[in-house]
């Protein structure tokens, strides 16, 4: 037998399951972890929590964001007091295949809505195998950066499903520093570049100029993909307009997921290596019956595949207007110390999204944020019925790296029901 | 650089034909010329990041998988799909 997770003391009060969902035909397996809620799991609600990249492995969320514990230099798990498993169960999924622990023997999937399907089914076998979690209790997809493409997709083919087929309700989505609409989302990193997001210019004048220079043509190669949908015209959109409205912030050396900071090895981030190590120990991959022999946070191969590259520019906040008019909650937030999936950005797409209550949503005026752990203004929020922005003060791409009470506190208010 | 872009956009495009399994004429009925045009533009503008496309996703390294029998749940009930549980 494989040992049971617990025995890594990442959360040594609560139970958890580890696994894989097998996708036979097509040779594709997806790993998860699962920790019950450290409160009252049989009341709590679920959340499945997705990393984004493409390609980057929800333990990064685990270990670096939100998760139970952190990994230090000692390469040990260090217990995180504002674990988003504090008040609800969180299952971190590891999709699309070849990323973190998932693998496939195969060639591996080349676009988020085929991940779809199998998203769905490892729902339905989770709850079918432990109904003690879908007794009552909500259910909510939570992730950030690419996930803003995955969430819409997964949602809408969740909710495709009639209910009595279901083994699970689907309560709400929340997207954190997501790319979901870029034909917004690409015209605001120049002013996040360039002083207009809260934090002093990073590039030269002129750099900024370039960048407004270039703009048009790229919002022309997005709207021909907004139109025809096609990875032909798709493609040339992410490569050229990533290139030219990402270049300029990137060759500063600074950290493109928070403007406070230069980047520091390969995910900008040094801290995370300790948990890539972790991740490869052999105690550990025994304990959670891990398959492959090599974790990696990101996979690049994923990131600069093909096929992704033309989901990149696809206009998937189409499908969160659909997710609205059913009356979904859907909250979009987002660290204002981001440049790669800005906060300007994400305001912008959020204010222009067509919807039932589309103008109501725009008239709602923007309000103070006060985090219900610190008491302190923590961000602006605007709110018409099932839909949410808020912007979170100091906090980069990952808010529950950088604001990890205020992060918990918004997913509990949030979880709660407290949508405003 | 016209006479490189001319073959950096026909490889690439190819590259990508291949990947999708397209026969050359349903390449070129599916793909107006302004946009097979772009192809060979991006080919020049960015050599280095249409060089690095990956048109097929590596599968993983070495894969250790283990029987259903080592494992403390195993869950059949959708059609092609399984759920191992530790």
């Amino acid at each position: 037998k494989i040992k049971d997770p617990k025995v890594l003391g990442i959360d040594p009060g609560v139970k958890q399951y580890t696994g894989y969902l097998d996708v036979e035909e097509e040779d594709k397996h997806f790993f998860y972890w699962f920790f019950e809620s450290r409160n009252d799991p049989k009341n709590d609600p679920v959340i499945l929590w997705l990393n984004g990249g493409p390609g980057c492995s929800s333990l990064t969320g685990l270990f670096f964001e939100l998760g139970p514990s952190s990994i230090g230099p000692e390469i040990k798990p260090i217990y995180n007091p504002h674990s988003w498993n504090s008040n609800a169960s969180v299952i971190f999924l590891d999709q699309p295949v070849n990323v973190g622990y998932s693998y496939s023997g195969s060639g591996g999937v080349s676009n988020t809505v085929a991940a779809g399907k199998d998203v769905y089914a490892f729902l339905q076998l989770f709850f079918k195998q432990f109904p003690e979690y879908a007794s009552g209790q909500e259910f909510h997809i939570a992730g950030e950066s690419y996930a803003g493409h995955y969430i819409p997709v997964f949602a809408t083919e969740i909710l495709s499903h009639p209910q009595e087929e279901r083994s699970f309700n689907l309560t709400s989505v929340l997207i954190g520093n997501g790319l979901t609409d870029p034909l917004t989302q690409y015209s605001y990193y120049e002013p996040m570049a360039c002083g207009e997001g809260g934090e002093p210019s990073v590039l030269e004048p002129e750099e900024c100029e370039g960048m407004l220079d270039t703009l048009p043509r790229c919002l022309s190669l997005i709207e021909s993909c907004y139109e025809s949908e096609s990875v032909w015209t798709c493609v040339p959109a992410s490569i050229y307009c990533n290139n030219a409205q990402m270049g300029p912030y990137q060759k500063t050396g600074k950290n493109v997921y928070d403007i406070r900071k230069e980047c520091q090895g390969e995910l900008c981030y040094a801290e995370m290596k300790y948990m890539d190590e972790y991740l490869n120990l052999d105690v550990v991959k025994q304990a959670v019956g891990a398959e492959v022999d090599n974790y990696e946070s990101c996979n690049f191969n994923i990131n600069r595949n093909f096929l992704l590259a033309g989901d990149w520019m696809k206009p998937y906040h189409k499908a969160v207007t659909n997710l609205l008019n059913q009356g979904l909650p859907v909250l979009i937030y987002a660290g204002d110390k981001d440049f790669i999936c800005n906060w300007l950005g994400n305001e912008a797409w959020s204010n222009v999204l067509p919807w039932k209550h589309a103008e109501k949503f725009q008239d709602q005026p923007v309000k103070n944020w006060i985090s219900s752990t610190t008491g302190d203004k923590a961000g602006k929020v605007k709110n018409y019925e099932n839909f949410t922005f808020l912007r979170i003060y100091g906090g980069g791409h990952m808010v529950p790296f950088d604001q990890p009470e205020n992060a918990l506190a918004m997913v509990n208010d949030w979880v709660k029901g407290s949508y405003n | 650089a016209s006479l490189q872009n001319v073959f950096q956009a026909n490889t690439l495009l190819d590259k990508a034909r291949n990947a999708l399994g397209l026969s050359e004429q349903q390449l070129l009925d599916s793909v107006p010329k302004s946009i097979q045009k772009v192809w060979g533009e991006m080919g020049m503008l960015f050599p280095k990041e249409t060089a690095e496309l990956e048109f097929i996703t590596k599968p993983k390294s070495k894969i250790n998988s283990k029987p259903d029998s080592q494992w403390d749940f195993v869950v059949q009930e959708h059609p092609e799909h399984k759920l191992r549980v530790n």
